[in-house]
């Protein structure tokens, strides 16, 4: 169920 | 130059195996204040982030920030010729090539020393913003992992839902569906047995089962577990252990 997102969606890369 | 004395080797050994199977290279940031790690898996899908503060340790002395690069799984086979009571000194220099480990027995009548060659790692740290979670669940880290790993068998997700009614971990898969309510509890004579839910607003969100159950190698660290959850951002799941914590971040699953 659902699509797996990345942390790089939420968080603020370098 | 770092030098930092750590009375218990099991802290570290623990913490390793923690962490080593999400993450295979990563600096340790070496600044006054304590030990530090933040490191993503490969696919970016979770995120350790250690602290292991200064008071911790004693001695602790760094003069200057160092970033030392290692490979967790070179670590990790050093640190299992460590005993779990003995005591750990790490040393680097300022610009070092190797990390140098000592393990005292505690009776100091056996010394093991070892060197640890040190590499070069390119790391992005993730800006992390700083958030009021909706829910905040705290419970037996036994129990979060006891829940992981039944509902595993069922599927690769389980979707929690934290309300006023409780904290609901469902799973459904080929064979069928299963779930696990827990309602709030409170244990005086053991804090650590309790279950705390503080809640602003329901949340549910829906994760892969294989990343919950990797963080749970984290259980031997502490009693109890915190899981910080808001709708549509990442979940925060947090052991808090003498001198620091470990805290793994992971990227829900969206729908469509």
């Amino acid at each position: 169920p659902g699509k797996q997102a990345t942390l790089g969606s939420f968080f603020a890369m370098p | 130059m770092l030098e930092a004395r750590l009375a218990q080797a099991a802290v570290l050994k623990k913490t390793l195996d923690a962490i080593k199977e999400l993450v295979t290279d990563a600096n340790f940031d070496c600044s006054d204040g304590g030990i530090s790690l933040q490191a993503m898996d490969n696919s970016h899908v979770a995120l350790v982030s250690l602290l292991l503060r200064a008071d911790g340790f004693e001695p602790y002395r760094c003069d200057r920030n160092l970033a030392l690069g290692i490979n967790l799984n070179s670590l990790s086979k050093v640190l299992r010729s460590a005993q779990n009571e003995d005591i750990i000194t790490l040393k680097a220099a300022d610009d070092p090539d190797n990390l140098s480990l000592t393990f005292e027995s505690q009776n100091q009548d056996r010394i093991s020393e070892y060197e640890m060659k040190l590499m070069d790692i390119d790391q992005e740290h993730l800006g992390i913003p700083e958030t009021a979670y909706a829910a905040v669940i705290t419970m037996p880290a036994a129990e979060f992992q006891r829940i992981c790993r039944d509902l595993s068998g069922i599927s690769e997700s389980v979707t929690i839902d934290a309300s006023k009614d409780g904290v609901k971990f469902a799973s459904a898969g080929d064979i069928g569906n299963g779930s696990v309510t827990l309602k709030q509890t409170h244990n005086p004579e053991e804090p650590a047995l309790s279950t705390s839910i503080e809640l602003s607003e329901s949340v549910t969100l829906t994760f892969s089962l294989k990343y919950l159950v990797n963080f749970t190698k984290a259980t031997p660290l502490a009693g109890a577990v915190t899981l910080q959850m808001s709708n549509d951002v990442p979940l925060l799941v947090e052991y808090k252990m003498e001198g620091g914590y470990l805290r793994y971040y992971l990227a829900p699953k969206i729908q469509d």
